[in-house]
């Protein structure tokens, strides 16, 4: 009946709605935590203090050096056809402007297709891209690669329409990558109401002009830690089974859904098996990674300093794409492990959460999925997620307890079950 | 490089995996 007993407990018991409460008093208290922050350093220790409350086991900090990006004051003004304040925010490791800021005229594309073709036009001006959102990962290629793509042509800036299919006028940041090879020029996000206003404009050929703004600093990596808690196994310690979310998230909103609510249903699932009283065969290991939004650095250094053990690792397991209504979940392995987890799944029928789908993934696991240790993500239902993801509006008014409730059980049963079988889970 | 990375599980028919899975609900 342990299954029963995870659902009841988290459901409908004493531990219900126990998660999205932790996480409200945490996000309240800390707010956002992005890399290099003292709000992060306040998150590690707050969380390193809550951890040894629960009576976790072997709580211990993984020291990490992360990027320290400081995004300062920024501002976007045009100056024709109209005054306007365009909505912006910087985005993460990009360079900052002169104090008087960059005054350009603007030239708009909807594509790298169509800079290319209009690359003659481009130096000199901020670009703005105005490029329909497809899904994240074909669309956030903009986000990275949009300030490189402009400066090979000359650009002094670049402005890129926010990665969300869908705005009420609110920009969303996240990291971009500079090339070393090409001048870094400065570069933020806008809103999809203003791209496309500036898009209408230049169709008409209307001619725009902007000064913007941006007090963005790189400064030295900073100290940082994963914060790492356990339950030791009964009978076979030494192997793991790696469940995690990370604690970090940009400097806007609470990062309560990035990712403080993934990391929240992994702290849980610990808490939950301890309540139960129930101790797994293996090393149920909880991991919260700090410097994911930059790319995953701490869960790079983990997995240099752990990879010695991969043959240990049974299971990792990442909850990185909300804690909406579960379906169930995502997994990469092979096809008997693929069976196994299927039949895991099975024992949350009274849930109604038995889906297992192809391509369990995320930033922090996927250095061990490349080197073939099984992987599981959440399934939840996220087609609301991209609307708050990097914004302001990423806070505990997105999160909802009893959809919560229904990530722990699944999360727990999973890395509960897996944990205690007989033998690891099979590898290809 | 990581180190070679175990073959994991796998000595025991999936029939007796699913037995014992079963046994949690």
């Amino acid at each position: 009946g342990v299954v029963k007993d995870i659902i009841n407990l988290t459901v409908y018991g004493k531990a219900q709605n126990r998660s999205y409460n932790r996480l409200a008093l945490f996000t309240d208290t800390i707010g956002n935590r992005v890399s290099g922050s003292e709000n992060l350093n306040k998150a590690i220790k707050y969380m390193y203090n809550a951890l040894q409350s629960d009576k976790l086991e072997n709580v211990n900090l993984e020291p990490v050096k992360v990027p320290h990006w400081v995004r300062g004051e920024e501002s976007a003004m045009m100056l024709e056809p109209r005054n306007y304040s365009v909505v912006i925010l910087g985005l993460g490791s990009s360079i900052g402007t002169p104090p008087e800021g960059i005054t350009a005229e603007v030239l708009v594309v909807a594509s790298f297709d169509e800079l290319e073709k209009r690359a003659a036009e481009a130096k000199g001006k901020i670009v703005v891209y105005n490029q329909a959102f497809v899904n994240y990962g074909e669309t956030v290629q903009y986000r990275s690669f949009g300030a490189v793509r402009a400066a090979k042509h000359g650009a002094v800036a670049s402005l890129i329409r926010s990665i969300t299919p869908f705005s009420i006028s609110s920009p969303h940041t996240g990291w971009q990558d500079y090339s070393s090879d090409v001048p870094k020029i400065p570069t933020a996000c806008i809103t999809v109401e203003d791209a496309e206003m500036m898009a209408r404009m230049a169709s008409r050929g209307t001619k725009i002009v902007i000064n913007l703004k941006m007090g963005a600093k790189t400064y030295p990596d900073a100290d940082s830690f994963n914060t790492v808690a356990e339950i030791t196994g009964s009978k076979f310690p030494e192997q793991v089974v790696l469940i995690s979310g990370h604690l970090d998230s940009w400097d806007v909103g609470q990062g309560a859904m990035d990712d403080g609510a993934g990391a929240f249903i992994s702290w849980e699932a610990l808490s939950l098996i301890k309540d139960l009283g129930l101790r797994p065969k293996r090393t149920l290991r909880l991991v919260l990674w700090t410097g994911e939004e930059q790319g995953g650095v701490g869960a790079s250094q983990y997995y240099q300093l752990h990879k010695v053990n991969i043959s240990k690792y049974s299971l990792v397991m990442e909850s990185d794409i909300g804690t909406f209504a579960p379906f169930g979940i995502r997994f990469t392995g092979g096809d008997k492990a693929h069976a196994v987890m299927k039949a895991v799944m099975q024992l949350l029928k009274p849930i109604n959460v038995t889906s297992v789908d192809p391509y369990g993934e995320g930033t922090d696991i996927s250095y061990w999925l490349q080197a073939g240790v099984p992987g599981v993500s959440l399934n939840d239902d996220i087609s609301k997620y991209f609307w708050f993801h990097h914004s302001n509006g990423d806070t505990m008014s997105v999160q909802d307890p009893v959809q919560m409730n229904l990530c722990a059980a699944v999360w727990t049963t999973v890395s509960y079950i897996v944990a205690d079988m007989e033998e690891m889970l099979p590898r290809n | 490089k990581p180190m070679q990375v175990h073959s994991g599980g796998g000595e025991r028919s999936l029939e007796d995996i699913s037995m014992e899975i079963a046994g949690y609900s």
